[in-house]
């Protein structure tokens, strides 16, 4: 279950105040995936003192809108990837980086699939540079693209280009994905699938054999 | 309090969390950063084992706007029903009560009421409006909050509340369940040539995959 509490003392209209809240849990939050299941009690909730001194935000395409915007991204999103980085068993984060698309909306979408792709959380977790498997979650995520545009890097190292594998070193990629692992870093995925503006990320974690075990012994 | 503080601290430690660089700067402290806002994260006995602290409280000194983003599960919990029922009627709230626990998620009516008079209660003891309190519970799911520890833990809560950083802290551990970290930040940033600060603080880290409205 993901629950947070989000607190600013900016100045802002409620109407304007859920609408950014809306946005920001968007990018964030919903764009996490550990295990695939929805829970009953996802929640967050966001207050606004109003007590900073700041002027009142009623336009949501003003100036400070943007500005509180920004930040309430990054704190969503900095809360939302330690949630991802604590998943349940992970060794590591999983970052997924979509570029190319019509827009952010199916950016986000095929980042996500990705991300929650068991068969790529394995394969990090197996430290394979399965790009096979990462093509494969990003052709079925439901947003029309032209496969043979599809780009893929794991960290630096490309894997595939213009739908074409590359003869790439599987040993370097391997490593990049040990050394993740083993730090409990981040391991980042690229794909692009056009020329597009869109742009998303989604952030999830490897799977385990842990997952099985905690969530056996975790019961009603 | 501060044993209560120090008791959060020897549960679990801090979550990394990854920030870009921005017009902003992280900043000490979680949710209670922000003006006109305290905290607090006690040890209420809601937990099967242990005593990690399980009971937070973050209020608001005064009426503050609040939104609120929700699973859309359709079998949602109580607290998540309730929420969305108060969240419609008023724009404002004064505190966040967070549980872990009980889910008090497929506990049907009883459940529902559970969460009504646990909101009601803290109302009372900061002598705000019933629909001025939100409900956050995690946990096991099918069971029912343990209401009667729960109800008798509030006065201790509420006498908790502070401003200060460990105090969110403790909050942000309160509310941690599978958890091997909590997750808390807060960064400044301005907005309009004035200083704003954003705080907040989460937990998750099984059953993942919000989709939330």
């Amino acid at each position: 279950t993901l629950l947070g509490v989000v607190t600013t003392d900016a100045l802002v209209t409620s109407k304007i105040w859920r609408e950014m809240v809306r946005t920001s849990v968007n990018r964030s939050f919903n764009q996490i995936t550990v295990d695939g299941d929805t829970s009953t009690n996802d929640c967050v909730i966001a207050l606004a003192s109003g007590i900073s001194g700041s002027s009142g935000i009623s336009d949501l395409h003003s100036n400070e809108a943007l500005q509180l915007q920004a930040c309430l991204d990054v704190v969503m999103q900095g809360l939302a990837k330690s949630i991802a980085w604590d998943g349940e068993g992970a060794t590591c984060l999983i970052e997924v980086t979509v570029t190319g698309t019509g827009n952010e909306a199916d950016a986000a979408k095929i980042a996500r699939t990705v991300a929650s792709s068991s068969l790529v959380k394995a394969a990090i977790y197996g430290r394979d540079p399965n790009w096979g498997r990462i093509a494969c979650a990003a052709g079925y995520a439901g947003i029309h693209f032209d496969a043979k545009k599809l780009d893929i890097s794991l960290g630096s190292i490309q894997l595939m280009k213009n739908g074409q594998p590359l003869a790439f070193d599987r040993s370097a990629a391997s490593s990049y994905l040990r050394m993740a692992g083993e730090a409990h870093g981040t391991v980042e995925i690229h794909i692009s699938v056009g020329d597009g503006p869109g742009n998303g990320q989604a952030w999830g974690c490897d799977l385990s054999y842990d997952y099985v075990k905690i969530n056996a012994e975790y019961t009603t | 309090m501060s044993s209560e503080t120090e008791t959060a601290y020897a549960y679990i430690s801090a979550a990394p969390i990854l920030l870009p660089e921005g017009p902003w700067k992280q900043i000490p402290g979680g949710v209670t950063a922000a003006k006109g806002f305290k905290a607090a994260g006690i040890y209420g006995g809601l937990r099967a084992v242990g005593e990690k602290p399980d009971l937070a409280l973050v209020t608001c000194d005064t009426d503050a706007i609040s939104a609120g983003a929700f699973t859309t599960n359709i079998v949602a919990a109580a607290p998540v029903q309730y929420c969305k029922n108060v969240l419609g009627l008023s724009t404002t709230a004064r505190a966040v009560l967070v549980n872990a626990g009980q889910a008090n998620a497929a506990t049907g009516d009883a459940g529902y009421q559970d969460a009504v008079e646990s909101a009601n209660a803290v109302a009372q003891l900061l002598k705000v409006n019933p629909n001025a309190v939100l409900i956050e519970s995690t946990g096991v799911i099918g069971q029912r909050i343990k209401k009667e520890a729960l109800l008798n833990s509030l006065p201790r809560l509420v006498g908790s509340l502070s401003s200060n950083v460990q105090s969110a802290d403790s909050a942000a551990v309160a509310i941690t369940t599978t958890d091997l970290v909590s997750k808390s930040v807060a960064v400044e940033t301005q907005v309009g040539g004035v200083s704003v600060r954003i705080g907040g603080m989460a937990k998750g880290s099984g059953m993942i995959h919000p989709n939330m409205a």
